[in-house]
C-alpha cells in the first residue's frame, strides 16, 4: 500500500543517513522519491556528500565510497526489516585501512542481533570472526573444507610476505 | 532462529561431501581463488529457495551438478541439506530444529524436503517470507554485486525498498 | 584486413595460452573464432582450463580466476602489439596472495620495455615500485600528490593492524 | 619514448596544481579511497585525447571541472599538461620532448596545443597512433573493467584484437 511503502522508505531513509555519516566518519546522505507524487511508482535516487566534498550524485563516487554507500544502504533497510542471518561475499574488496575498521566496528553492532557469514581475503577483515572456515580446491578439482584456528590468520598472513 | 550447518554433495565444486558448522556471531570464510567459497554462498542461497538462475551464476540448472575434473567424472545429481535451529519459532513450523534439503537430478528433476518431509519449492520459500531472511536482496551481497545496487536506475531500486515494506 | 586479423588473433591466442599457464601455473587457455569461415564479422570466445578442473565457458570463472584470465589476455595482446606505458587501476583487487606474486612477476618481465602506473591497495604488489606518489584528499576536498619513498609502505602497513 | 611528468589543474578533484614526476619502469600511486587516484588515471586518458564521457565516468563535460566543495568555489576550466620524453622517436614529431596539453571552459570550449602550439584534438590522437600508447583498449585497464572485458559477448569482444592488428 502506498502508506505502508512512504512509512518504511522514510524509516530506511533515515537510517540511511545515519549509518552513512558513521561509515564515512561525517558528510551527509539522501534518498530522494523521484516522484512523491507518484509513490508506489516512484523512482528512488541516492544522493551522498562524502565528508568536505560537495553533494553529488552517487556516479561520481570513487571505487571504495561506492562500496561504503551500498553497505550503508544495505544495513539501513537491514535495521527496518532486521534479517536472521546475512552473507556477504567480498564486499571489502575495494576498501582502504579505515575503512575496512569502520566496516567492521559496524559489523560487530549487528553481530548481537544477526548471523553472519562473511567471505574475504583481506586479514583485518576475518579477525572478527568467532569461527573460521578454510575452503580448498584439491587436486582432483574439489572443494574441501576444514575448520580453523582464527589464531591461523596470523600464519596465513606470515606465508605472503 | 540461527544456521546450525550446512551439509553439501555434488553442488559445483563439491564433488564430496562438505559439511560446515556455522557460529552464532560471524563465521568467516578463506581461501584460494576458485577454490569454492562463493559456490558455498550459493548453495546457501540455493536451499533456502533462491530460482534465478543468473543469481546462482549459472545459465543452465544443470550446471549446478558436479561437471568432473579430468581425474573424475561429473555426478548426476546436487544435494544440498541445511539445519536450522529454530527454538524462537521464528520460522513458521512447529520444529525446534529445522532441516531443509534441495536436490536435483542431471535429467532436470528436483525434490524438496523439510525435515525429511517431500514438499515442494513454495513450502520452503513460505518457512522464510515475513522472516527477513531467505529471498530478499538486502539480506545479502554477492561477489561484485556493490556496483549493481548503485549503478541501478532510481526505478528499479525500488524494489528492495518494496521487499522492505 | 582478413588475413591481417586471422595472422594477428592467432598471434595472441599462442600468448594468450603461454601467458595463461604463467598466471595459473599451469592449465590451459583458448580463444576460439565463433565463425571461422567468415573471420571480419566472427565473434571471440573464452575457454579456460583452471588446474585441475575441467575446460570450461569464462562464465563460470570465480571472481580472482576472471581477474587472472583477463590480465592474461591484456598482456597476450600486448605482446603482439606493445605499449609503451600501461595503466592499471587496482586490478588485483581480486587476487589472493599466490596470484598477487605471479601477477607481480609477470609486471617485472614487461616493466623492461613498458613504463607502468598502477593504483593498489595491496601493500604486496606495491613492493614491485620504483616510485611511490600518494594521493590525499585534503579538508578542502581538493587532491595533492606527494612523492613517497618507497620504505614508507611498511609504516603505513603498520598504521591498519 | 616514456612519460616524464603530469600536471593537473582544474580536473576533477585537482582544485589546485598537482604535479606527478613518472619514473621509467613502475610508478605506484596510494591513497585512501576518494582521494583521487582513479582520477588522475582519467586525466592521463583525457589529455591524450579520450573522449568517451563514460570512459571518463562522467555524464557531461562539464562534470571534468572541479565542482567545488563546501569550502571552495567551482572553477571555470581544467587544464591537464603530459609531457613525454621522446628521443627514440616513437612519437612521428620532430622534438625530444613533447608537451600535450587540453584545456575544457565551463561554456564548453576546449583548447589543445602540442609544444605550446595551439592544434585539434585529432593532431594528438594522431600521434599516438601506431605506438600502440593512447587510445587502445589494451593499453590500460580501469578500475573494475576486469569484468567488463569476460561479460562481453564475442562479437563485441573482437574490437580490441581489431585494434591490434
Ligand atoms: N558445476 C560445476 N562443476 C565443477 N566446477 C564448477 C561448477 N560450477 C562452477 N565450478 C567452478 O567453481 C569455480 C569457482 O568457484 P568460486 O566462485 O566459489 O570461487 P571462490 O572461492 O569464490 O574464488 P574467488 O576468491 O576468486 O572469488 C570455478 O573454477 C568453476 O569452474
Ligand atoms: N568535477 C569534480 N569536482 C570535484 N570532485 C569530483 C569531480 N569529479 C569527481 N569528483 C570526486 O572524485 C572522487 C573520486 O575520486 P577517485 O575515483 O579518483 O578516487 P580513488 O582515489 O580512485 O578512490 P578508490 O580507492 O576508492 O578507488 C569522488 O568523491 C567524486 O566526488
Ligand atoms: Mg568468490
Ligand atoms: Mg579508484
Amino acid at each position: 500500500s502506498e502508506e505502508l511503502f512512504h512509512q518504511t522508505f522514510n524509516r530506511i531513509k533515515v537510517n540511511f543517513h545515519k549509518i552513512f555519516r558513521r561509515l564515512f566518519d561525517g558528510g551527509k546522505a539522501e534518498l530522494n522519491l523521484t516522484n512523491p507524487e507518484n509513490v508506489l511508482e516512484s523512482g528512488i535516487e541516492i544522493l551522498v556528500q562524502p565528508p568536505s566534498k560537495a553533494l553529488q550524485n552517487e556516479a561520481l563516487l570513487s571505487g571504495g565510497e561506492a562500496s561504503m554507500t551500498a553497505i550503508a544502504l544495505l544495513f539501513a533497510i537491514f535495521m527496518v526489516k532486521p534479517s536472521p542471518f546475512c552473507l556477504l561475499d567480498e564486499i571489502d574488496a575495494a576498501l582502504d585501512g579505515p575503512n575496512v575498521e569502520r566496516f567492521k566496528k559496524m559489523l560487530l553492532e549487528f553481530r548481537e542481533t544477526t548471523q553472519f557469514l562473511i567471505i574475504s581475503h583481506n586479514i583485518n577483515t576475518l579477525k572478527v570472526a568467532d569461527a573460521l572456515y578454510g575452503i580448498s580446491m584439491e587436486e582432483d578439482g574439489v572443494s574441501t573444507a576444514l575448520s580453523l584456528d582464527v589464531n591461523e590468520l596470523e600464519k596465513l598472513k606470515k606465508k605472503y610476505e | 532462529m540461527f544456521l546450525k550447518n550446512l551439509k553439501i554433495y555434488g553442488f559445483k565444486t563439491f564433488g564430496r561431501k562438505v559439511v560446515v558448522d556455522f557460529q552464532k556471531g560471524i563465521t568467516a570464510i578463506v581461501g584460494p581463488n576458485g577454490a569454492g567459497k562463493s559456490n558455498l554462498i550459493d548453495a546457501l542461497n540455493w536451499v533456502t529457495g533462491e530460482t534465478k538462475l543468473s543469481d546462482l551464476r549459472v545459465r543452465t540448472s544443470e550446471q549446478l551438478i558436479f561437471h568432473g575434473s579430468p581425474s573424475l567424472k561429473p555426478l548426476s545429481l546436487a544435494e544440498v541439506s541445511l539445519t536450522i535451529e529454530n527454538t524462537d519459532n521464528l520460522l513458521p513450523i512447529e520444529y525446534a530444529e529445522v532441516n531443509i534439503t534441495r536436490r536435483i537430478y542431471r535429467d532436470g528433476t528436483s525434490e524438496f524436503f523439510i525435515n525429511k518431509n517431500k514438499c515442494i519449492l513454495k513450502d520452503i520459500t513460505n518457512l522464510f517470507l515475513g522472516t527477513g531472511a531467505g529471498r530478499g536482496a538486502y539480506a545479502s551481497m554477492r561477489q561484485g554485486e556493490i556496483d549493481r545496487i548503485l549503478k541501478q536506475k532510481p526505478e528499479e531500486r525500488r524494489e528492495i525498498f518494496e521487499e522492505a515494506a
